[in-house]
C-alpha cells in the first residue's frame, strides 16, 4: 500500500492554489452569480428599421445568474429574499428560489415614422436595465 | 384605430400584432402557449411599434413616408437630445419627452397670388393632428420654414401674417374661411436653413380643445436688407418658401414616457439601501459547519 500511495502521490501533484482570494471565492460567491448582462440589437434584425429611425442599435441588457443564498447588501435585496430562500431549502421546494431581475434601468429616446407619415421623437422610461437585484 | 382624443378615457394602447403575424415577424415574439391573440406581451415601446406595424400590416397600405427635409431636421433634433445609442441628454432646460412633426395635408395648399406685389406669399395649410394622444399635453407649437441657402442673400426681413380658419365639418375637405385671426410677426433670416415662427399662444386654445385638423393661411411678406434702413416696397423679394412643418413640443404623462424631471419617481423605483442583515437570517439559510468556516475565513 505504500508503494501505491507513492505511485497516488506521483500522479497528482498537489495543487497549492495560485490566487488564495480566487481560492476562498468559490466558496464565497456562486460561480454564475447574477449579474447585468450586455445585449445588443439592431432594429433592421427585427425589420422595424423602416419606421425607427434612431438609435440603429438598442443594448436593453438583461440580468441572469444564480443568487446567493445569503443575500447580502450587495444586491440591495429586501429581507423578503432570504425568507423566500429558506423557505425553498428548509420548507416546501416548490416554491421558487429568489430570481436574478432587473433593479433599475435608464431611459431610450426613440424616433419613429408615424403611419401618417409624421414623425415623432420620443423619450421612453425603463428601456435599459442598469442593475440586477435578487428577487 | 386612431386613439380618442376624449380625455376622460385612459389612452388605450391598441393589442399586438397577432400571433401568427408575431411569430412570422420574429421567432423570439413568439407568444408562449395559451395567451390569447393579441395579448400585449411586450413593454409599451414595443407595443406601440408592432401596433404601428400591424397597422400597415393589415391596412396593407404603405406606410406614408415623411417629406425629406423634415426628417433631416429630426435627425438633427435628434442629434442634440440624445447620445448615439440613444440616452436622452441630460437638458435641464427642456420639460418637454415628445417632438412630433406634421407636415400639411397636400390637398389644401393654396397659393394665393398677392394683389399688390404680385409675388406668391400666402399659402392654406390643414394640418391632422390624429397622432397626438390623449396624454400628451402641448408645451410649444412652432411653424418651421426652410429656406433653401443657395439664393445669394445679404439678409432679409420677413414678415408672416397668420390665420387661422374655423373648420366648418360640413364643407368639404378645405374649408371656406368662417373668421380668422391674424398676427405678424417680424423675424431676420440670414444664411439659415430653419426658421421657427413660435405659435404656441396662437394654437394652445385650438390644441386644448382637442382640435384634431388645424386649418391656417399663413401670408409672408420679405424685405431685402436692413428693414429699419429702407421700408421702400421695391425691396419685396418673391423668397420661394417651401410650405411649412408644424412642430409640437409635447409632455406625454402617460406611464410609459421619461418624465426626467420626476426625480421621487426614481428614487421610488432603484431599491433603498437595505439596513445590515440580522444576523439570525445568515445564520439559518448557511449550513452550520460551512457557516462557521466562511464566518471564520471573513
Amino acid at each position: 500500500s505504500r508503494h501505491r500511495r507513492e505511485e497516488n502521490l506521483k500522479e497528482a501533484p498537489a495543487t497549492a492554489p495560485q490566487n488564495l482570494s480566487e481560492y476562498f471565492k468559490q466558496f464565497l460567491f456562486p460561480q454564475n452569480e447574477c449579474e447585468l448582462h450586455s445585449f445588443r440589437l439592431s432594429f433592421s434584425q427585427l425589420k422595424w428599421d423602416k419606421w425607427i429611425i434612431a438609435p440603429h442599435r438598442y443594448s436593453p441588457q438583461y440580468c441572469k445568474g444564480d443568487c446567493p443564498r445569503v443575500v447580502g447588501h450587495r444586491y440591495g435585496s429586501p429581507v423578503h429574499t432570504m425568507v423566500q430562500n429558506i423557505i425553498y431549502e428548509k420548507l416546501d421546494s416548490s416554491v421558487p428560489r429568489p430570481s436574478c431581475v432587473p433593479a433599475e434601468y435608464s431611459p431610450l429616446s426613440v424616433l419613429t415614422i408615424e403611419p401618417d407619415g409624421s414623425i415623432v421623437y420620443k423619450e421612453y422610461e425603463d428601456m435599459i436595465a442598469t442593475k440586477c437585484t435578487c428577487r | 384605430s386612431p386613439r380618442s382624443r376624449d380625455r376622460t378615457a385612459p389612452a388605450k394602447v391598441s393589442g399586438l400584432l397577432g400571433a401568427p403575424e408575431l411569430s412570422e415577424l420574429h421567432p423570439l415574439l413568439r407568444l408562449p402557449k395559451g395567451v390569447s391573440r393579441g395579448y400585449a406581451l411586450l413593454p409599451p415601446l414595443l407595443k406601440v411599434l408592432s401596433d404601428q406595424g400591424r397597422q400597415s400590416w393589415e391596412s396593407g397600405t404603405p406606410r406614408l413616408q415623411p417629406d425629406s427635409r423634415a426628417l433631416r431636421y429630426m435627425k438633427r433634433l435628434y442629434k442634440m437630445y440624445a447620445t448615439k445609442e440613444g440616452i436622452p441628454k441630460a437638458h435641464k432646460s427642456h420639460l418637454y419627452n415628445t417632438v412630433r412633426l406634421f407636415t400639411p395635408c397636400s390637398e389644401c395648399q393654396h397659393r394665393h397670388r398677392d394683389l399688390i406685389t404680385g409675388d406668391f406669399h400666402s399659402v392654406d395649410l390643414l394640418f391632422n393632428l390624429d397622432r397626438v394622444t390623449a396624454l400628451e399635453h402641448l408645451l410649444k407649437s412652432v411653424l418651421l420654414y426652410s429656406f433653401d441657402t443657395s439664393v445669394p442673400t445679404s439678409s432679409f426681413t420677413c414678415t408672416c401674417h397668420l390665420s387661422v380658419k374655423e373648420h366648418d365639418f360640413s364643407s368639404q375637405v378645405c374649408p371656406s374661411i368662417s373668421h380668422s385671426v391674424a398676427f405678424s410677426l417680424h423675424f431676420e433670416v440670414r444664411k439659415r436653413k430653419w426658421v421657427e415662427i413660435d405659435v404656441t399662444s396662437f394654437l394652445q386654445p385650438l390644441i386644448a380643445t382637442n382640435r384634431r385638423n388645424i386649418h391656417m393661411a399663413v401670408n409672408f411678406t420679405c424685405l431685402m436688407g436692413d428693414p429699419h434702413h429702407n421700408t421702400k416696397q421695391d425691396n419685396l423679394i418673391n423668397v420661394a418658401l417651401v410650405p411649412p412643418s408644424l412642430l409640437l413640443y409635447l409632455n406625454d404623462t402617460s406611464e410609459q414616457a421619461y418624465h426626467r424631471w420626476n426625480s421621487l419617481r426614481h428614487r421610488r423605483k432603484s431599491p433603498g439601501r437595505p439596513k445590515q442583515r440580522s444576523s439570525l437570517f445568515a445564520d439559518v439559510t448557511g449550513d452550520e459547519g460551512r457557516q462557521n468556516t466562511q464566518r471564520k475565513r471573513a
